[in-house]
C-alpha cells in the first residue's frame, strides 16, 4: 500500500534468437544494460541473464564500465546487437552486459537491466543511448518521448516513444529549456508553500527529471524548512513522518517552472503504509547534500512528481514539457 | 507514428529490501550523477 514505485517496461528483445528482459526506463542515466551470463552474484541469478552466444547479431567492443546508481551499482563489459524496444529495432546498439553486480540492492529488483534515456555526454565508456540511435537512424516519427505514470494499480503506465498522448494529459503543455544537455535537467525559478513564494529559489535553483527515482528530492538546505511547514517529524533512516489524520491540512507544494506554478497537492507527497492494523504517513520528499554542476540548490523530480505531470522530452529543441496527467 | 509501451509499476529497491526487513542507510539520491566522485 506504498506509493513507494518504481515504473518498468514489458520488455526489450534482443535478436537473434530473441532474448526478452524487463528493464526500467531512467531518465536519469544514459546507458543501456542488462543481466549476463558472465555474472553470477546473487542478484545476478535473481534474474533473466543475455547470452550473447545465442545471438548471432552480438559483437563484443571490449570495453569495460562501472555504473554507480546509489541505490546499486555493477561492473560490465559492452558490446553491440540489434535491440527491440516495443516494437521499435534499432540496429548495432550498445549493450552493457552486467559481469559482476555486488550487494543486496539489485537482488530484490524486478527488473533485469536499466535503459536510460538522458543525453549521450553522460553515458558511461562514451557509449551511444538507445534514443540517440533512434533518432539517427530515422525511426522515430518525433524525437520526443513521454511518461505518463499511474497514481492508481501496478497497470496503466505509459511510455510513448515519436510524440504524447493527448488522452494521457489535460490541459496546457508548459514548455521550459533544458539547462545541461546532460541530464534532463531544468531550471526552477521558485518554490511556493499553499500559493506564498518562499524565496529559497530566488537566486536560481536546478531540478534533475528522473524517472529512475521514486521520492521527489529537495536541497538539504531547505529540507528542514519544508518538513517544518509540513509539521512532519524526523523518524528513523532519515524519513519523515506526518500524522495521519492531519493529511487534509497539510500545505500545497508549488514549485514555478518558466513561470508556471506547478502545484503538488499532500495526496502526491504523502506516502500512505498499513502495517499490523496501523496506518503510517510518510513524507515522499528526501535531502541531498550534492549541489547542482552549476552550484545551484539541485531538485530531483522522481516519480512523486512525475505522477502529478505528464512529462515530455523533447530532444528536437532541447526542452521538457510538463501537463496536468489525466 | 507513436510507439507506446505499457509500464508497470513495482515497488522501489529500498521498499522491497524494507519489507524483507533491511533496512537501507540513507543514501545520498545525487550520487547517482556523480560518478566520478563516487
Amino acid at each position: 500500500s506504498s506509493s513507494d514505485y518504481m515504473y518498468i517496461n514489458n520488455y526489450a528483445d534482443y535478436w537473434n534468437t530473441p532474448q526478452s528482459f524487463q528493464v526500467l526506463f531512467d531518465t536519469g542515466s544514459a546507458n543501456l544494460w542488462v543481466d549476463s551470463i558472465y555474472c553470477s552474484t546473487q542478484a545476478c541469478n535473481a534474474h533473466t541473464k543475455f547470452n550473447p552466444q545465442q545471438s548471432s547479431t552480438y559483437s563484443a567492443n571490449g570495453h569495460t564500465f562501472y555504473l554507480p546508481y546509489g541505490a546499486g551499482s555493477l561492473y560490465g563489459t559492452f558490446g553491440y546487437d540489434t535491440v527491440n524496444v516495443g516494437s521499435i529495432v534499432i540496429n548495432h546498439q550498445e549493450i552493457g552486459l552486467s559481469t559482476n553486480e555486488p550487494g543486496q540492492n539489485f537482488v530484490v529488483a524486478k527488473f533485469d537491466g536499466i535503459l536510460g534515456l538522458s543525453y549521450p555526454s553522460i553515458s558511461a565508456g562514451g557509449e551511444t543511448p538507445v534514443m540517440d540511435n533512434m533518432i539517427s537512424q530515422n525511426l522515430l516519427s518525433a524525437n520526443i518521448f513521454a511518461f505518463y505514470l499511474s497514481r492508481g494499480g501496478q497497470q496503466g503506465s505509459v511510455l510513448s516513444f515519436g510524440g504524447m498522448d493527448t488522452n494521457l494529459y489535460q490541459g496546457q503543455i508548459y514548455w521550459t529549456p533544458v539547462t545541461s544537455e546532460s541530464y534532463w535537467q531544468i531550471g526552477v525559478h521558485g518554490f511556493e508553500i499553499n500559493g506564498r513564494e518562499t524565496g529559497w529559489c530566488s537566486q536560481g535553483c536546478q531540478s534533475i527529471v528522473d524517472t529512475g527515482t521514486s521520492a521527489l528530492t529537495a536541497p538539504s538546505q531547505l529540507i528542514g524548512h519544508i518538513m517544518q511547514a509540513i509539521g512532519a517529524q524526523e523518524s528513523h533512516y532519515g524519513m519523515y513522518m506526518v500524522d495521519c489524520s492531519q493529511l487534509n491540512n497539510l500545505p500545497t507544494l508549488s514549485f514555478v517552472i518558466s513561470g508556471v506554478a506547478l502545484p503538488l497537492a499532500p495526496s502526491a507527497y504523502i506516502n500512505q503504509h498499513y502495517q499490523n492494523g496501523h496506518q503510517f504517513c510518510s513524507v515522499g520528499i528526501t535531502p541531498t547534500y550534492l549541489p547542482s554542476r552549476n552550484g545551484q540548490p539541485l531538485w530531483i523530480f522522481g516519480d512523486v512528481f512525475l505522477r502529478e505531470y505528464y512529462s515530455i522530452y523533447d530532444r528536437t529543441n532541447n526542452r521538457l514539457g510538463f501537463a496536468s496527467a489525466a | 507514428g507513436i510507439v507506446r509501451i505499457p509500464l508497470r509499476k513495482h515497488k522501489s529497491m529500498r521498499e522491497a529490501l524494507r519489507e524483507k526487513g533491511i533496512e537501507l542507510p540513507y543514501q545520498d539520491p545525487a550520487l547517482k550523477y556523480q560518478p566520478d566522485e563516487f
